[in-house]
């Protein structure tokens, strides 16, 4: 939640100037995020778990939805086409394929839950790919990615958590969590070294 | 424990 309202709060039009909205953001990654939501909260209006949960999932959704909105309608003038290129079929396909195939019931919103997961796992690459590409990343943008990598983390001790206090544990969730929080690690290792030093993350060209 | 009949996390 932390990384996605600093993400909406920095592209808000009331909080800065045009100009000054953050580049170096993945246009792509945040349309994969408002997928990512969109399919596993379908079930928002049907299942309620608690305040938290349903409060959480409207937030999710309606922030990924402005981010997108700003970054590629408002602010469309500073969004950098040109190194945000991961072509993000070759994640979407394999993602909806692997749904299909591996999931714990074959039912439209199982299907469609089972794709955000695998969908979450690798949303950030067109991110990190673009950081690669830019060869630095903004440190506003570094902390918008080590809260967005800290998310899952934090979710596998979670799931520890439950595994030995409830006896649960759900294979899928796990085995997508730990595959994204591999992704950030090395982002994680250049966040730490860096940018709470005061530096600004600028990768070797 | 059983099938989890709907996810509870986010």
């Amino acid at each position: 939640a932390a990384g996605i309202g600093l993400l909406v709060g920095m592209n808000c039009p009331k909080a800065v100037k045009p100009r000054d909205v953050i580049t170096g953001i993945s246009g792509r990654s945040q349309i994969l995020f408002l997928v990512t939501y969109v399919a596993r909260y379908l079930d928002l209006l049907t299942n309620f778990v608690s305040v938290y949960n349903t409060a959480m999932k409207v937030f999710f959704i309606a922030a990924s939805a402005a981010t997108v909105y700003l970054m590629l309608f408002k602010f469309k003038a500073t969004y950098d086409h040109n190194h945000d290129t991961l072509r993000v079929e070759f994640l979407i396909a394999p993602c909806a394929l692997l749904a299909l195939v591996v999931n714990h019931d074959f039912t439209p919103l199982e299907i469609l839950w089972t794709f955000s997961i695998y969908l979450e796992s690798v949303a950030i690459l067109p991110q990190l790919f673009m950081v690669s590409k830019t060869g630095e990343a903004e440190t506003i943008t570094s902390h918008y990615l080590f809260a967005l990598g800290s998310y899952r983390a934090l979710y596998i001790l979670n799931w520890i958590y439950r595994y030995y206090f409830d006896n649960f544990f759900d294979l899928i969730a796990i085995v997508a969590g730990v595959v994204q929080t591999v992704l950030y690690c090395d982002f994680f290792y250049l966040y730490i070294t860096k940018v709470l030093k005061g530096k600004k993350i600028v990768l070797p060209a | 424990e059983g099938e989890q009949l709907f996810h509870d996390e986010l």
